[in-house]
């Protein structure tokens, strides 16, 4: 499944 | 965070210094397009209002702080400081033809209908398409002034290592993010003609000519 990672990125 | 990460973000602060600092040391903007800039602002305004509501580390809050004082400053000085040498003839791209249909794709294609998440999607997909104006005014005009052709390199450059980025952490953390990772995509293929001429005209001349 898509894990949708926490918006670390810029 | 990891080296290609860190090395893409580094790579987008060259890019966005370099073009700051070309307009103001040079104390013109001839051959940048405004309209580029402009979708940056507001792709960096869309996808940083996070910084209202959540903190990551100092490095994520500092570097967006960054990316949106440079957008803004360098649109101010496009379009205030130095309008007399913005060259409005070449920059002709239509950018309603990429907002509206990047809106409504954030609409139909998000991870969740909220509006963060939305704008945060929105930013994404204008991201990926922002630098159009830019390379339809070089086409027009024929050429771009070396500087120029720095700054295109070190945008491109950031997001194909935000791909390696994105390879990494579905490798090593099981994260995958496939709105990013599509719009990533496309973002880089756009440079390819562009880096291919970079590559290959190396520095001859003080002008790079890329064909219409």
């Amino acid at each position: 499944i898509l894990k949708k990672k926490k918006k670390d990125e810029l | 965070m990891n080296i290609f990460r860190l090395t893409g973000d580094l790579s987008h602060l060259a890019a966005i210094i370099i073009l700051l600092l070309k307009i103001w040391k040079t104390r013109s903007c001839a051959g940048i397009s405004g309209k580029s800039q402009v979708l940056f602002a507001l792709v960096f305004t869309t996808r940083y209002l996070d910084l209202l509501t959540s903190f990551i580390s100092l490095y994520n809050t500092t570097m967006k702080i960054i990316y949106i004082g440079c957008a803004y400053a360098t649109v101010y000085l496009i379009y205030m400081k130095f309008k007399a040498t913005y060259d409005g003839n070449h920059d002709t791209f239509r950018v309603e033809f990429l907002v509206v249909p990047v809106g409504g794709l954030a609409f139909l294609v998000n991870h969740d209908f909220s509006p963060l998440e939305i704008l945060w999607t929105f930013s994404i997909y204008l991201e990926s398409v922002a630098i159009l104006p830019q390379l339809f005014m070089i086409s027009k005009t024929g050429e771009a002034e070396t500087i120029t052709t720095h700054y295109l390199f070190f945008l491109g450059l950031y997001r194909a290592l935000y791909l390696i980025n994105w390879i990494w952490r579905f490798y090593f953390e099981g994260f995958f993010d496939m709105i990013a990772i599509v719009a990533g995509v496309v973002q880089t293929i756009l440079y390819c003609d562009f880096f291919y001429l970079y590559v290959t005209k190396g520095e001859s001349g003080s002008n790079k000519i890329n064909p219409a």
